[in-house]
């Protein structure tokens, strides 16, 4: 919240669209901002009234430059919009950077995303440090439902909630790297990188920046899904395949390659199979590891080909093993198996576990 | 010395971005080397991303400041 935690006094806000963008259709325009004051007063008291002239609460316009507040925009791209708190006067106003591309999905810049972000300003939100929330600073492109626990929480700290409030599915909250009982979704090598897959999270681990990074997961990738299940580097073909349900992509470095998404059964696998837990490439053989519930299955890098014989379970073959696998990962010459809050690292050429550490030790907790 | 043109780009972005969100009072950098002003400026913002807290513009930090953003500050009023 702001300091003094602004708010408006009355839960009937008014607000009034002053002038639009050429980017879009007037009808566009009306619908992004209304469709972002509707985000907050589902989960409020607070009712939004459209006026057509005189003062409002809320006034919103689109200007570029210095457009009046000696709180200047800076042409494309850096500042995108800006609101006032609550408050009498400019208080509650809403501007937006007219030297933007201003859109209605993922080419530019979401007008309704960005409209939802400021409005929540400019009834008394202040930046999140939650790379996921609504109301994190920087700007990333979102589908679904676009507020997070801690715009939820935020809001009806000020407003409380809305009696009559539809149930709501909002998106939890960034995983904490040091949750003892943290799980990974998938873990993979990304040229010396380590790029670990968490909820609609990725944290990247570089050997220089001992802090890992945590990232969205669509701020970088926005086509592949919030979810993904298992992901291995090969190196010789500097490609990451990353899983996600029945499908997957091909990275090369952070981009992504055509022609992906692809159906995992290509690999061979069977169409019983609808998501693979965990996948790692051994240098040595060649061949790719998939994991699947209890059994694993190894896929020929140089042929193409599924290897004759498998699924096998992977208890018999990897001995103090878990027989269910989250995420695997080859360093130095080891696997690195993760399941739950654990790690096993185990060397694939003694067919034993050497060690067995905790889930986020390799996040430095 | 004199900064590398390169270096001076960004230390001026930085400057700017510290005093739009951070409260960072304008006209006490020296150009040589860092303020304590600057440092605590930079801090409060590596706390705030969640990068790791180095006090320095490393490149971590300098990548953050280039994306696209909302013009509110994330710390201290809003004037």
């Amino acid at each position: 919240h702001f300091p003094g935690h602004l708010k408006w006094q009355n839960n009937n806000v008014t607000f009034r669209i002053l002038n639009y963008t050429p980017d879009l259709q007037k009808s566009d325009v009306d619908r992004a901002i209304r469709n972002a004051l509707n985000v907050w007063s589902a989960v409020t008291p607070l009712i939004f009234k459209k006026l057509h002239k005189g003062n409002a609460d809320i006034m919103i316009s689109f200007g570029s430059k210095e457009h009046g507040d000696y709180n200047p925009f800076d042409g494309p791209n850096g500042l995108l919009a800006h609101a006032y708190p609550p408050g009498q006067g400019i208080g509650g106003d809403t501007h937006f950077d007219d030297d933007e591309d201003w859109t209605k999905d993922s080419s530019a810049y979401n007008l309704f995303i960005v409209a939802a972000h400021e409005l929540g300003h400019a009834l008394g939100m202040s930046h999140s440090t939650d790379a996921g929330a609504l109301m994190y600073p920087i700007y990333s492109y979102t589908t679904g439902y676009p507020l997070a626990e801690d715009d939820i929480e935020g809001i009806q700290a000020l407003y409380g909630p809305n009696p009559n409030q539809r149930k709501v599915k909002p998106k939890p909250d960034a995983p904490n790297k040091c949750d003892p009982g943290l799980s990974f979704d998938a873990v993979t090598e990304l040229r010396g990188e380590t790029i670990i897959f968490k909820d609609r999270f990725y944290w990247r681990l570089h050997p220089q920046m001992p802090e890992p990074e945590q990232t969205l997961i669509k701020s970088t990738w926005p086509s592949i899904p919030n979810k993904v299940d298992a992901a291995y580097e090969n190196p010789e073909k500097d490609i990451v395949i990353i899983f996600s349900g029945i499908r997957m992509w091909a990275l090369n470095g952070y981009n992504l390659l055509d022609g992906y998404p692809k159906y995992i059964h290509k690999l061979g696998l069977p169409k019983t199979i609808k998501k693979v837990d965990a996948a790692v490439y051994i240098s040595d053989t060649r061949k790719t590891l998939l994991f699947t519930d209890e059994d694993y299955w190894s896929y020929d890098e140089a042929t193409g080909t599924m290897d004759s014989g498998y699924p096998r379970p992977i208890e018999v073959d990897f001995p103090g093993m878990d027989d269910e696998v989250d995420a695997a990962v080859s360093h130095y010459g080891y696997l690195y198996f993760f399941h739950e809050h654990l790690q096993y690292e185990y060397s694939y050429t003694s067919k034993r576990v050497l060690r067995i550490l905790r889930t986020n030790s390799i996040l430095n907790c | 010395l004199p900064l590398p043109s390169g270096d001076k780009d960004n230390w001026l972005l930085a400057e700017k971005y510290l005093s739009r969100f951070y409260g960072l009072p304008a006209g006490l950098q020296g150009r040589q080397g860092v303020s304590n002003a600057f440092e605590t400026k930079i801090k409060e913002m590596q706390t705030f991303f969640k990068l790791k807290v180095t006090g320095t513009l490393d490149d971590n930090t300098l990548e953050l400041m280039e994306q696209a953003r909302c013009g509110v500050p994330d710390i201290g009023e809003y004037n």
